[in-house]
């Protein structure tokens, strides 16, 4: 039940560009990804296919991004599947399948070529299947002490490399949720199951919805904040397993920003003492099973702080979190607790709605360069120097075209915020009156209105 | 919602996150714009590849088969004027308009709803024992007048919010219910002025509740969704 995948590391909207002296020998033909890798397996020269999600080919390529003179590049048209054995820095078992491109023993004495047979004489002579390209550390005699290989130095016959297993390569901090390493086999050995694919388990961690998460080719993650990492395994049997990885000795990481008052983003590093939800319900001690039983015991996530029963958030959910001591309530959100604020401190103020003001801020209030008025990107504008000429629209500085009754503003440099208010704040004693008081002056269209028999029948 | 009861509210939607967890209420205010508040957002240049807004059904979890449901991802998150605590958010694509699912109006500029109007708000949110919390519960709350709240309050209304009057059988919003509506009905129709935010206690029966008075926020949501 493993994918061909398996092998492969996917790129993204990435190509491979070789030097223009190698001609691809193999021309594009169509299939699944999956059938590619199949194709490139079996292929005694292939170590990466291009495949064309659209047109559902795939381009065999002799190379991969270690090859000399060959570059990535960006390319929305096309996924580039490398083998992981020619991409790893780090081993697998006793690293017979290794294919990195090391060439200096663990020593640190230069290689000898394999081509070669001095200073050195030996038998292990390349062949278009034994790998023993150049001079780079391999292991054709599945030494145990994994890749090796003969010396420069006419003293020093052979040497081991010294390259590390990959499950010692990455270590992890916390839970690992940020680990990002290559391992892809579960502590009992079994290999992964690749997260782009829904066999031979379906299940809900698409890379492309969760795109924070790492969720890479089949390597262990921690997408939901387990203990640690794991994977869905290629076996039917058993459906998802944890990974062996290291956990980082060196000292554990300080919690980023701290905020005790107020939380900042999802509050993920909100250290307060709040211990009920927003209807007053306590919250149910972390240590506790009674009255909901979870794994988010203290002990296992020494990152979270889960202290008492204060509302915390050790799983990336929206807000600080507790269970509650209700047993029909599991969980509630804290959201209560004040949102620190996470605007630019203001320097000047504006009188009145800032129709008149000329200063120079050209800032957003959360920081962001203002977009220059007469320039017609990243956004195009509504409101220019040329169609409102008595607004001294100078440059990218805050103005109030539009008579906006929330002050100053502009459009912005960033592709997905069109336009934002200024770090400008309105002068003290500055407001403005709330005016229409009396309902008949008022009219709606194509609103509001429902099928008020729903609303009696309630079913 | 507390103290209320299954009803529709064609306008109100329910905020979802990547694992398809009902978080929090919102309001449709046009075919590809749903308002909700600030607080169920962890920022405003949030990622939200995966959350989404159902519409369309009374049923917080409905089942597959429910043939009015629309499920439709959320595309971008816009923040409102800093004490607005209000957020903008565009759907990737135009809710269909039915029976099930209606635009709620939008007030006019800076207009104050007068004191006693019939207003309700509508929520999958916490019934606290009082409703079905599976479906969509609606409850009346009428609006007080912004002195006689302020004066209840000891000062601490902000011009930015707007009460209703509390309830002896106590009724009022709950965990699951913010950025959920308060509608009041004006001149025949369904108006957006206010937006539940959270409050210490829910359904308090000696305090007023607060919302976030839209009509003060009018133009810049209007701007939004002509820029």
């Amino acid at each position: 039940h493993r994918s061909p995948l398996n092998d492969f590391q996917r790129l993204r909207a990435t190509e491979l560009l070789a030097a223009p002296a190698a001609p691809l020998l193999l021309l594009p033909e169509p299939g699944s990804a999956e059938q590619c890798a199949r194709r490139c397996a079996a292929s005694r020269t292939c170590r990466a296919f291009h495949h064309d999600r659209q047109g559902q080919l795939c381009q065999l390529l002799p190379w991969t991004q270690h090859s000399p003179h060959v570059q990535l590049q960006k390319n929305i048209h096309y996924d580039l599947y490398q083998k992981k054995d020619y991409l790893r820095d780090c081993i697998v078992a006793d690293g017979t399948s290794y294919r990195g491109t090391r060439a200096t023993t663990e020593k640190g004495l230069r290689c000898q070529h394999w081509q070669a047979t001095t200073p050195h004489d030996h038998r292990f002579l390349p062949s278009p299947r034994n790998g023993l390209e150049e001079n780079y550390c391999r292991n054709p005699d599945r030494d145990k002490r994994g890749p090796w290989c003969y010396t420069v130095d006419p003293n020093i016959r052979h040497q081991s490399c010294g390259i590390k297993k990959c499950e010692d390569a990455v270590c992890m901090t916390c839970n690992g949720e940020d680990y990002r390493g290559t391992v892809d086999h579960t502590e009992s050995g079994t290999e992964c199951q690749r997260w782009d694919l829904q066999h031979p388990h379906k299940h809900p961690y698409h890379p492309n919805k969760y795109p924070d998460k790492g969720l890479d080719d089949n390597y262990c993650r921690n997408p939901d904040s387990s203990e640690r990492p794991w994977c869905y395994t290629t076996d039917p049997e058993r459906e998802r397993e944890f990974c062996h990885i290291r956990l980082c000795t060196e000292k554990r990481p300080r919690t980023p920003n701290i905020t005790t008052s107020c939380f900042r983003g999802k509050g993920e590093s909100y250290r307060g003492r709040v211990n009920v939800t927003v209807s007053g319900i306590p919250c149910q001690r972390w240590d506790a099973q009674t009255p909901h039983r979870h794994h988010f015991v203290p002990e296992k996530y020494p990152c979270k702080d889960l202290q008492e029963n204060y509302c915390r958030n050790p799983d990336g959910s929206e807000a600080p979190w507790c269970f509650t001591s209700r047993p029909t309530i599991r969980i509630a959100f804290c959201f209560q607790i004040r949102r620190c604020p996470d605007e630019l401190d203001t320097q000047e103020c504006y009188h009145g709605r800032g129709q008149h003001y000329h200063g120079h801020i050209s800032k957003t209030r959360k920081g962001i360069t203002c977009q220059p008025w007469a320039a017609q990107a990243p956004h195009v504008p509504q409101i220019s120097p040329i169609t409102h000429p008595e607004a001294h629209l100078e440059e990218n500085y805050c103005r109030n075209p539009d008579n906006d009754s929330h002050g100053p503003w502009c459009y912005t440099m960033d592709p997905r915020t069109p336009f934002d208010y200024c770090a400008i704040k309105p002068c003290s004693g500055n407001t403005v009156p709330s005016i229409l008081e009396n309902a008949d002056t008022v009219a709606f269209e194509q609103c509001g209105r429902r099928d008020e028999r729903l609303q009696l029948k309630g079913r | 919602i507390v103290g209320g009861q299954p009803g529709n509210s064609p306008w109100t939607v329910s905020i979802r996150n990547r694992a398809g967890m009902h978080f929090c209420g919102g309001s449709l205010v046009k075919e590809q714009w749903v308002i909700s508040t600030r607080q169920c957002f962890s920022s405003c240049d949030a990622d939200l590849v995966g959350y989404e807004v159902q519409l369309g059904t009374l049923f917080k979890d409905p089942g597959p088969g429910d043939p009015d449901q629309q499920t439709i991802p959320i595309a971008r998150i816009v923040c409102g004027p800093s004490e607005s605590q209000l957020v903008m958010l565009q759907l990737a694509r135009p809710a269909t308009l039915n029976t099930r699912v209606a635009l709620i109006c939008l007030p006019p500029e800076r207009y104050i709803v007068p004191a006693g109007t019939l207003c309700e708000i509508a929520g999958w949110g916490e019934t606290r024992g009082t409703g079905d919390g599976s479906m969509l519960n609606v409850a009346r709350l009428p609006v007080l007048a912004h002195g006689e709240c302020h004066a209840a309050l000891r000062g601490r209304l902000k011009e930015s919010e707007l009460c209703t009057a509390p309830l002896r059988a106590g009724v009022g919003a709950c965990e699951g219910d913010y950025g959920g509506p308060l509608a009041c009905l004006t001149a025949d129709c369904w108006v957006l002025e206010g937006v539940i935010t959270p409050s210490r206690v829910c359904a308090r029966t000696d305090q007023p509740s607060l919302f976030i008075r839209v009509s003060l926020y009018a133009d810049w949501i209007h701007k939004v969704m002509k820029m």
